[in-house]
């Protein structure tokens, strides 16, 4: 006889119970209770006709797949067991409870009296296997449980692994260093990501993984969880895992795709390469006569710059036209953008006139190169210079005819005042 | 000038002749820097009715009705060395009062610079006010004794008088000597300027600096030369901020 009970409690009872259960009689019950509950079961009363190892009459409490107790008598003695205070609780949401009474009874039993009722199960406490637990946060609710992920990170479609959007990642610069995501920490599961290192046509990229490399694998087959992969138009590298470093790798492409996946289990640091690209070297360079080149490098690739500039005093010149520095470029053949430009001193030029003053050159030839001086003056005894400066002027390194005081702006030539050149007799007191 | 001397040629390179364009003088100034000339406001204010004392813009002088002449020495013959200058401006003080002749300064400013040399220099503007009894030296060309003009440029050398003086001489003929205007002159008389000096410098020569300086600038008197009448100028020193301001002229 079986009883289908699908409360979240309940009381069962023995045939007859208070009174003496009948002998030869068995009933099964079968409790279900929803996923994410377990059944707890206890006695409120138990009386049972003893026997060894409880072969007559019994109480047997399973699940599917186990027998979870077996009681019977009165008291619990080394070979049969009889409830007590004890309870019962079943792994999962179903539990089979089956009284049976065999066909004679030596004297009168009053069987049982349980309840049983359904306990939620806490799955964040409980579930420990890797398979089941969850990556990150678990949160247990009457009922069931759900995982949440740390910030960054994303819930995959199993419900269960946290796992990064790292796909789409870009490196346009000649060197870079990159990592699986939290390197040296261990990497996110159930991700995908994707490196792209994208230079211009004309460079070489050369890989170089350094210190950890521990990507999850298998002693017999190649790398069928966690693995990377390199690729460089249609040459590939990889996959590669475990926790041996692959060879530095040399592409000879400018453009380079580094593809890395995990899977939804597995605690591995990942790993870390460095990259540098290079082009075609360009000829040794030579500074031109009063110049220097910046940075001075032994070797220059494509796309290095090089800087011309001049000493104090010189500017560049470059095809008929002055300035203060010219750059050139190492190009994809090798060759650079423009020849080196050669320094020529500065010249001020003319100096300007002054109003009611006149010029006059230190040199005999009327040097106007940089460091050559010029006197300005005043037309005098009628005017004098504005602040009594020297009226001095050299030819600065910025091409301009520059004073200690006015720097680049010319002397004033004030009128003098109140000094006739025809003095009268002295006012008499 | 009354009881004037001739002024030797070149002493006095900064004074400037007003005149109009028919080559008829009318007043003196002094050569500020290289682009201004400093006279009297009344000098550039000819009122129609000589009554109305209010200043009616009508009334003044424009640009284009007088010139100015540098490098003067001859009042009529004419100077190997003089100097035409058309004007370009004419700024009269901003509280010159025609009817009491305060605050009598105007600045002509030149539309082109004079060329400097022993006859024509501008002269300073004074550093510091001016102390009773200081030394003087007015010149012009101006009427003299008896209303006779002189042939050539003239000049007289009187102190400064004490401020409280020149008030309580002109007091009795109601006439006001205020702040702006320093008094030189002798009590018995004598030396004096007289109509048609208007505008000309009253200068003296700083002792340190051997330089000499604008003092005021010769505005009314009552009479000329008579006995406690002494000769009232509008003072420099106390609108240098103002002359300054408008000619931009420094030292």
């Amino acid at each position: 006889h079986t009883v289908e009970l699908n409360e979240m409690f309940g009381q069962i009872q023995s045939p007859g119970y208070p009174d003496s259960y009948p002998s030869d009689s068995e009933v099964t019950w079968n409790i279900t209770v929803p996923e994410g509950f377990r059944i707890k079961l206890y006695f409120m009363h138990f009386n049972l006709e003893s026997s060894y190892l409880c072969e007559y009459d019994y109480v047997k409490v399973e699940t599917e797949d186990q027998v979870l107790a077996t009681f019977c008598g009165r008291e619990t003695t080394d070979t049969e067991q009889t409830p007590g205070q004890e309870v019962v609780l079943s792994p999962g949401s179903f539990m089979s409870v089956t009284f049976r009474s065999d066909f004679s009874n030596e004297e009168r039993f009053t069987g049982f009296d349980a309840h049983y009722m359904a306990v939620d199960v806490d799955e964040c406490k409980e579930r420990e296997d890797e398979e089941l637990s969850c990556d990150h946060y678990c949160h247990n609710y009457i009922g069931g449980y759900y995982c949440s992920c740390r910030f960054g990170y994303i819930l995959h479609t199993d419900n269960r692994t946290c796992r990064v959007e790292c796909s789409g990642n870009l490196f346009t610069q000649r060197t870079g260093t990159i990592t699986s995501p939290d390197y040296p920490n261990p990497y996110p599961k159930s991700s995908e990501c994707s490196y792209t290192i994208d230079l211009e046509e004309g460079f070489m990229v050369s890989l170089q993984f350094e210190d950890i490399f521990d990507i999850e694998d298998h002693p017999e087959v190649t790398c069928p969880y966690d693995y990377i992969k390199i690729k460089a138009g249609p040459k590939v590298w990889g996959p590669f895992c475990g926790e041996t470093s692959p060879e530095p790798i040399s592409t000879q492409s400018h453009s380079v795709q580094i593809l890395f996946r995990s899977d939804n289990s597995g605690e591995n640091r990942g790993w870390r390469l460095s990259y540098r690209a290079a082009g075609n070297e360009c000829p040794k360079l030579q500074p031109p006569l009063f110049g220097k080149i910046e940075p001075s490098q032994a070797v220059y690739s494509f796309k290095d710059q090089a800087l011309i500039s001049c000493d104090t005093g010189y500017k560049v010149l470059k095809d008929s036209e002055i300035m203060d520095t010219f750059q050139i470029e190492c190009l994809k053949d090798g060759t650079w953008s423009n020849k080196i430009p050669t320094c020529k001193i500065v010249d001020c030029g003319v100096p300007a006139g002054l109003k009611h003053g006149l010029v006059t050159f230190s040199t005999r030839n009327n040097l106007t190169t940089y460091k050559s001086e010029i006197r300005y003056s005043c037309q005098q005894p009628y005017y004098k210079m504005l602040h009594n400066v020297t009226g001095i002027y050299t030819c600065s390194a910025h091409g301009a005819w520059t004073n200690e005081v006015l720097k680049r702006s010319l002397p004033t030539c004030l009128p003098v005042c109140g000094l006739p050149k025809f003095s009268r007799k002295q006012i008499s007191r | 000038i009354f009881n004037g001397r001739p002024a030797q040629k070149g002493t006095t390179p900064w004074i400037a002749m007003l005149s109009h364009l028919n080559g008829q003088p009318f007043c003196g100034g002094s050569l500020l820097g290289t682009n201004w000339v400093l006279t009297a406001a009344h000098c550039l204010h000819h009122p129609l009715d000589p009554e109305d004392p209010t200043l009616h813009s009508s009334d003044l002088l424009g640009p284009s009705d007088f010139k100015i002449v540098m490098g003067k020495h001859w009042r009529r013959r004419s100077d190997e060395d003089e100097q035409h200058l058309s004007v370009r401006r004419v700024v009269l003080h901003p509280s010159y009062n025609p009817s009491t002749f305060e605050n009598d300064l105007g600045l002509v400013e030149l539309s082109e610079s004079p060329r400097l040399n022993e006859f024509v220099m501008p002269i300073c503007l004074p550093e510091h006010p001016s102390t009773e009894g200081t030394m003087v030296i007015v010149s012009g060309w101006g009427k003299q004794f008896l209303q006779r003009l002189p042939e050539n440029l003239m000049e007289i050398e009187i102190p400064i008088v004490n401020y409280d003086t020149c008030q309580e001489a002109y007091a009795p003929l109601k006439k006001k000597v205020t702040k702006d205007m320093i008094c030189a002159g002798e009590k018995e008389g004598g030396k004096d300027a007289c109509a048609g000096d208007s505008g000309g410098p009253m200068m003296t020569k700083d002792q340190e600096t051997n330089q000499w300086y604008l003092v005021g600038v010769v505005s009314w008197g009552e009479d000329c030369g008579k006995k406690d009448r002494y000769g009232v100028y509008s003072y420099i020193y106390p609108n240098k901020d103002w002359i300054q301001r408008v000619s931009g002229v420094r030292n």
